[in-house]
């Protein structure tokens, strides 16, 4: 990815990540839409040999061979039988028997995490700069489980049954289904598998935000990713013919505009269909859009395909409302014609004009990528939200990284925007979504993992979350995109992603495969479920009373039962820093909850393990019912700051 | 009109393999072909989970749900790219 780097601070630390070898015998799999692997992002020029543990293959298949792997691309596998057995056979005049990726979403994936560096990168010069991974010395396998018909769990499971015997050390997973009890939910399970075995789990979050419990991949024992934005735009901004002038974003490049105002025109007013206004596939008139600049609303249909619909009908360009679903956030694409997204509120105002003027025209004047926008990250409005429908008491998602126009590395099998009409081949492309954001919890992993190869997939990710910060350097909290206000931790979990300082967390809440159990004994699991779940046979003690609250997770998910108005949390601290005192802070933002922690003090040893506990106190519900209330809880030595969120539910 | 197959994800209690079988495939096999002549097994699992992938009616799978060492029979599930 360009820009990143910077974001994250990993420029300046390049030297506080180890560049010996454990830098470069991490193995991240990543299970997605295959690898172009022609791609610089899997130059493996500098890489020593393949790690010793490596047991993985890089499978034959159409378009691909053993020779299209290397020491840095060291595996690739296809599975498609899953599919096949659903759908019937893939169509090989459109996808690849093999772990060529047809799709372009499997090698921005896999070069987000761990792509080598790359100079002179952009898309059409759009975030023109060095690409880089986040690991850019660990190695990369691929797994191909998606496929144009979908990504089925019995591919998924055959993917990651065979990752854990290749010896991967993270998985990246930029996918999800419904919500479905951990032992019914198939990648659920093939990470609880994975975590035994010492494999991170990293997971998109979801798109389907900013509604509420709209989360994928909860799970515990998996890291659930949420999106932010960059410090990065593409402003293309509407001129109308009243000289009122609106913001928007777009990737476009090609044939400009005319200077002239053009005509301007309501794809609602240009349609003889009822959802006219969506420009969706045979909708809009070509008299009355020949010409003209067209204003479409999103929904429905992919954005780029709008784009598409009007450039058919003869339209000049393209001006895409967000609705009320995506509020105030911008979401840049590489159009076929010229275009430019804007917000809902600019949206309004637009149509307004459009209505009430006899000759409305319009301008779009492109102005190309600009940096330091403030205020960054924000919380993107289509990262999934909270809380955890499966289990409230474990707060998810875990933290935010950047998912906002991303780009990274691209296949050469289809354009920029996925669109068949599209012929235009790239080497990068920028896109958004939660799969962007799970890669570089992927690759930030991947780094902790090779700085400290003794931690355990948990302790990784609790320095990766009590690290993640809420509040910009002005001290100003985070913000949400999708309301404009202060995200809460139900948005974005731990915070946002800060790999120069999770590199040296002081302590952490470490998890081992026995917690989980305990977890799940505290879910009332049969002995069946177990073995499901686990592949084992495991007794719940009968004389133990289990909480799920009990499992020391890096964050606190407190619910007030009815009755209820004291709930005390337990957890274990370890320390993986020097010798050192840690003092408690905690705050509370509902006055009617009171937060009490004991001890207040704790000094740790090297390596010492130190419980506290942590005391809620509610006196009395608000009126609203299943209201949240927000806290949090830090530890600092003075030198490190070990946060953690709290989420209170009445 | 021929039931309607899918794809189902057979979870197995491997330590409960009866000793009449060399090898947890063989028994998953016999299985299989106890509750249906012509499913295939589209994948074996060993390390992500223990069991196997297959096509059946809803019927042959209730009816292999109830067989010794069979912990659970899960329809497949489509996952999206997010």
């Amino acid at each position: 990815t360009t820009r990143t780097p910077l974001f994250l601070g990993l420029d300046k630390s390049a030297d506080m990540f180890p560049d010996s070898s454990s830098a470069s015998d991490v193995i991240i799999g990543v299970l997605d839409t295959g690898v172009w692997p022609e791609s610089k992002s899997f130059d493996d020029a500098g890489l020593g040999p393949i790690p010793s543990g490596w047991k993985g293959e890089c499978e034959t298949g159409t378009n691909f061979t053993a020779k299209n792997c290397n020491r840095k691309l060291i595996g690739a596998r296809y599975f498609v039988s899953g599919c096949e057995a659903m759908l019937g056979p893939i169509n090989e005049t459109e996808e690849s028997r093999s772990p060529r990726d047809d799709d372009g979403h499997g090698t921005h994936t896999a070069s987000t995490a761990a792509g080598s560096v790359v100079s002179g990168a952009s898309l059409f010069g759009y975030a023109a700069g060095t690409a880089r991974g986040m690991a850019t010395r660990a190695r990369v396998a691929v797994y191909k489980v998606c496929w144009k018909g979908g990504c089925f769990s019995s591919d998924i499971l055959a993917a990651i049954d065979k990752a854990i015997a290749d010896n991967v050390n993270v998985l990246s997973l930029s996918l999800g289904g419904g919500v479905a009890d951990y032992f019914r939910d198939h990648v659920a399970i093939g990470a609880f598998s994975a975590m035994e075995k010492g494999i991170l789990v990293s997971c998109s979050a979801g798109n389907a935000g900013p509604t509420s419990g709209s989360l994928s991949n909860v799970a515990p024992w998996i890291t659930t990713v949420g999106a932010g934005t960059l410090d990065r735009d593409f402003p293309a901004y509407v001129s109308l013919g009243n000289g009122l002038n609106y913001s928007g974003v777009s990737l476009y490049r090609g044939s400009a505009l005319p200077d002239s105002p053009l005509p301007f025109v309501y794809a609602g007013n240009a349609s003889n269909a009822t959802n006219g206004n969506l420009c969706v596939t045979g909708t809009l008139s070509p008299e009355k859009v020949a010409g003209k600049i067209v204003l479409c609303d999103r929904g429905l249909t992919a954005r780029v395909q709008k784009g598409s619909v009007v450039k058919s009908a003869g339209g000049l360009g393209m001006v895409l409302s967000n609705t009320a679903a995506n509020g105030e956030e911008l979401v840049a694409d590489a159009h076929l014609l010229p275009a430019t997204a804007v917000g809902e509120k600019a949206g309004d105002a637009i149509k307004k004009y459009l209505f009430t003027s006899a000759k409305p025209t319009v301008k779009i004047v492109f102005e190309g990528t600009k940096v330091g926008i403030q205020p960054s990250p924000v919380v993107a409005a289509f990262s999934s939200r909270g809380p955890n429908s499966i289990t409230p008491q474990i707060l998810k998602p875990d933290l935010i990284a950047p998912g906002v126009n991303i780009l990274a590395g691209w296949s050469k099998s289809v354009g920029p925007t996925g669109l068949p009409v599209d012929g235009r081949r790239v080497d990068f492309n920028i896109i958004s979504g939660t799969s962007m954001s799970c890669p570089h919890v992927s690759g930030l992993a991947a780094l902790i993992k090779s700085a400290h190869p003794e931690w355990s997939p948990a302790a990784v990710r609790s320095a990766l979350m009590t690290t993640a910060y809420t509040v910009y350097k002005t001290g100003a909290k985070l913000q949400d995109s999708a309301t404009g206000k202060p995200s809460t931790p139900l948005d974005h979990g731990s915070g946002h992603v800060d790999p120069v300082a999770a590199l040296n967390p002081g302590l952490v809440y470490d998890l081992s495969v026995d917690d989980y159990l305990g977890f799940l004994c505290a879910l009332n699991y049969s002995s069946s479920d177990f073995l499901t779940l686990a592949r084992r046979k495991f007794q719940c003690d009968a004389s133990r009373r289990y909480s799920v609250s009990e499992l020391n997770y890096p964050s606190f998910g407190v619910v007030f039962g009815s009755g209820s108005s004291v709930v005390k949390h337990t957890r274990t601290l370890t320390n993986v820093g020097p010798a050192g005192t840690y003092k408690a802070s905690v705050t509370s933002e509902n006055s009617s909850v009171k937060i009490s922690v004991e001890p207040q003090v704790l000094s740790f040893k090297e390596n010492e393990k130190k419980s506290f506990s942590i005391t809620f106190s509610s006196s009395g519900s608000p009126q609203r019912v299943n209201a949240f209330g927000f806290g949090r809880l830090e530890w600092s030595d003075g030198k490190h700051v070990v946060g953690t969120p709290i989420s209170i539910n009445w | 009109a021929e039931p309607e197959r899918t794809t189902y994800i057979v979870h197995v209690a491997k330590s409960e393999m009866p000793e009449a079988f060399e090898h947890h495939t063989v028994w998953y096999q016999s299985s299989l072909k106890s509750v249906s002549d012509s499913a295939e097994m589209i994948y074996t699992y060993d390390n992500a989970i223990h069991g196997y992938a297959t096509r059946l009616t809803a019927e042959e799978a209730r009816l292999l749900e109830t067989q010794e060492g069979i912990l659970a029979v899960l329809p497949e599930a489509r996952y999206e790219l997010h």
